[in-house]
């Protein structure tokens, strides 16, 4: 059985793809089987890999609304590894298509379960918003890492994505759990993240990962070129972080 | 007639909230008569401006989806001149429920008649969704300000961006402009914001601002204080470069 993890914040821009991308390649680097699912319109964890997003093969949009079957419209990477179920532009108007649709927050997790004896883990990359797409992932997903930058309407918008993880508890997916709180592009010369950083501790205790990755431009770099960090500069602080990040994830699997 | 300027890009975490509120009390600072309208479930220009996101007040989704009276949803802002139409949580919830509603993309446009003689300038602020309360913000807006970060997955979400520009301008709001693009968290020292810049000035000759927003910590600080920049650090890069557009922009309302 899969460990399945839904990479999710409403929050902007807070480092959901860079994450996603980051920890599925590392994952698949320390020989698990990896399928990172991209469930954003923008397709960022889709182009960031490599993979054309205009291409007009099977995608998450036909998977979710249109019944396509899932093993045609997962891709190989350039990653051994790695596999992804891409994204397309024209997923964004799932969230109105599938409004009135029967099952509609069940539908991926329904999917996902055709092809996850295949996978060790599958990672489900979110958009900044709690929509129908990101309840979908919930629903799919064991457990949520939550990436966040150490910054005020970050920490804020914290507490709608809890309420809306208790309400998909509650009724759709008992077991969902917080897999940990991520603090990305952590700076820690400035007052604000160490704030910050002390309230999620506070908030969240035990539950921070131990890795927080620092700022680093090569990880803003690396998707204009369709690779992964490790791949595009291993000797960067953005690679060490994300394979510490994978090990610490490796090590909290091995003794559940 | 008060100037109606959208501040949308569906790419999150490109610097939207941090324009809104301070371009609209730079703006307010020059004696402009300004409204600021958070068209985002996230509440961050209304609570980046201090006030309570949950007072359980009238806010904007009253006003679009409950036909409450917009001038019982507008408050004063600490910072004279500048007045709020805040949101609030249950703003989430318009989307789905106006799916099937009647004019759905134009309530926000009707509403805003009501009182835009008492204001020169109208700012609203957008979610990082191309989704219902953005395109009501498109609608009723005389032009459009793109903030973007000089990274590579936000240059990639403008072909989209302009994709339904042009859609709501064919059908729906025929005087859509782009009023102007603006470079946010710019660092010149890297190769990656210098080559992105330059790709822009290619894409979009004559409409990137002048004034470039630096990545300025102080601007990460001043919401959590509830204030605008100017009020929170004035001798600052970020008030600096916030007043420099404000004068940008109010020297191309003089020329046209
Ligand atoms: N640690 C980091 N150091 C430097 N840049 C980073 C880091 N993490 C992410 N970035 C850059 O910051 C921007 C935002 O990150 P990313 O797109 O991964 O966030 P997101 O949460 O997926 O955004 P969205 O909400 O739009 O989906 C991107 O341009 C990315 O390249
Ligand atoms: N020039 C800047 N320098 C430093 N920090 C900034 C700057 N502009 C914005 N920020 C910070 O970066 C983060 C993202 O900015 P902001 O929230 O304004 O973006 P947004 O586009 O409104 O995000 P969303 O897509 O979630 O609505 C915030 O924490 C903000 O305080
Ligand atoms: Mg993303
Ligand atoms: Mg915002």
């Amino acid at each position: 059985m899969a460990k399945r993890i839904a990479i999710a914040n409403q929050k902007g821009g807070v480092g959901k793809t860079t994450t996603a991308i980051n920890l599925s390649a590392s994952l698949a680097a320390a020989d698990c089987r990896v399928l990172l699912v991209d469930c954003d319109p923008q397709a960022n964890s889709t182009t960031g890999l490599g993979i054309d997003k205009t291409s007009g093969k099977p995608s998450l949009y036909d998977v979710v609304a249109a019944d396509a079957d899932i093993a045609e419209a997962l891709v190989a990477t350039d990653f051994s590894g790695l596999a992804l179920l891409p994204a397309s532009p024209d997923l964004a108007g799932a969230n109105v298509e599938l409004a009135s649709a029967e099952n509609r927050e069940y539908r991926l997790r329904e999917r996902l379960s055709a092809v996850e004896g295949d996978y060790d883990y599958i990672l489900l990359d979110c958009p900044p918003a709690l929509d129908l797409l990101t309840l979908n992932a919930l629903v799919a997903a064991a457990s949520v890492l939550i990436p966040i930058q150490c910054e005020y309407f970050a920490l804020e918008g914290i507490s709608s994505l809890m309420n809306t993880m208790g309400a998909v508890r509650e009724t759709m997916n008992p077991q969902l759990a917080v897999e940990g709180v991520l603090l990305t592009m952590y700076d820690e010369r400035t007052v604000l993240a160490r704030q910050v950083a002390a309230e999620l501790r506070e908030f969240f205790p035990d539950n921070v990962f131990q890795t927080a990755i620092p700022r680093n431009v090569r990880l803003a770099e690396a998707p204009s070129h369709g690779k992964p960090i490790f791949q595009y500069d291993v000797r960067s602080k953005g690679a060490e972080s994300y394979l510490n990040l994978a090990r610490e994830i490796l090590a909290r699997s091995a003794n559940r």
